[in-house]
């Protein structure tokens, strides 16, 4: 009995030794590893974006158009589009036509037009031009513009050189203004799968000029708009410049994965994510193209 | 895919929403 006790004295004194020697050094290293833990895990996310943006996201739109073209069965239809409502929550209530048979293709489904009525266009001078979700609004007094709170993009990279304007100013910004008195604001509105595809004037304004920029078909969810900043000037894109009441006007409508080819009912040579290089921009004198708020404008298609 | 408004207006123009809130066509963007 003695030297069972005595054993058991001597182990418990060992691991209070091996306790108080280790443990400081144990948490010294604990807290090291948590650090390169969390100096991995930055790096590799930053390299899963680099991965990202390397996906031939072009190419498998183009592919994804192509299949959502394809004429489906009508004893299909049903279930086919009754999925995607499922999945992405449309509301065929809005729809034009709410007999899911009636549309040819997914692509059809996707660019359903609104019933007459569906819609109230309010007299306020400026408009909502889609349905979705507001990433950001609010005055752009700078250069550098948010997309979200915190991360910009370039004002300059995103509409190119000033090109529709005669006026010339050393400062890129001020030689949009009309007025110096006033500043540019700004209204950027996602799409998400489930919406109404279709886009509309946000006022009564006089489009001139028009400027496409092939880029890259990233996804433009609200997610990643937080994770890439600039992401609206890589992206694919066609930006629309002219005049309103209150001077220089723009409407860009920027293309997404599975969702990079752009339509606008009034600029028909509109070509938008087609084979060739990723860095093309095609530019176009529209004259004087008057749009009446609510008056339809284009819509996205699917690939 | 995303719709970016840009453009010239007084300073004191605002718009009556805000990030996160979901809209329609026709909603009015401004504060009448």
């Amino acid at each position: 009995s003695f030297n069972t006790n005595a054993n058991n004295k001597t182990k418990w004194l060992n691991f209070r030794a091996i306790f108080t020697r280790w443990m400081p050094l144990g948490s010294v290293m604990y807290v090291g590893w948590c650090y390169i833990r969390a100096s991995i895990d930055y790096e590799v996310s930053k390299v899963e974006i680099k991965f990202y943006e390397m996906f031939p996201f072009r190419v498998t739109s183009r592919l994804w158009g192509k299949m959502a073209a394809c004429e489906i069965p009508v004893s299909l239809r049903s279930f086919v589009y009754g999925t995607y409502i499922r999945m992405f929550s449309v509301n065929l209530n809005d729809a034009a036509v709410t007999d899911l048979k009636y549309y040819k293709s997914l692509s059809a489904f996707f660019t359903r037009p609104l019933r007459d009525g569906a819609r109230y266009i309010s007299a306020a001078p400026c408009v909502s031009p889609c349905d979705g979700v507001v990433l950001n609004c609010g005055p752009a007094d700078t250069d550098k513009i948010e997309q979200v709170k915190g991360v910009t993009y370039s004002l300059e990279e995103f509409l190119g050189e000033n090109k529709w304007l005669k006026r010339k100013d050393e400062s890129y910004y001020n030689s949009l203004l009309k007025n110096k008195e006033n500043i540019l604001h700004q209204c950027i509105i996602y799409l998400a799968p489930g919406d109404y595809h279709r886009f509309h004037a946000p006022c009564d304004w006089t489009a001139t000029f028009r400027r496409h920029f092939s880029g890259k078909l990233l996804s433009v969810n609200p997610w990643l708009a937080k994770l890439i900043p600039g992401l609206f000037t890589v992206n694919e894109r066609a930006v629309y410049v002219g005049e309103w009441e209150y001077g220089f006007f723009s409407m860009t409508a920027v293309g997404a994965t599975n969702v990079g080819s752009i339509e606008i009912f009034k600029d028909p040579e509109l070509r938008t994510n087609t084979k060739g290089k990723r860095n093309r921009v095609n530019e176009l004198e529209l004259g004087q193209v008057c749009m009446s708020k609510g008056e339809l404008f284009g819509q996205f298609n699917m690939g | 895919s995303t719709i970016i408004l840009l453009f010239e207006a007084p300073k004191d123009f605002k718009f009556d929403m805000a990030a996160g809130d979901k809209v329609l066509v026709g909603q009015s963007l401004t504060k009448v």
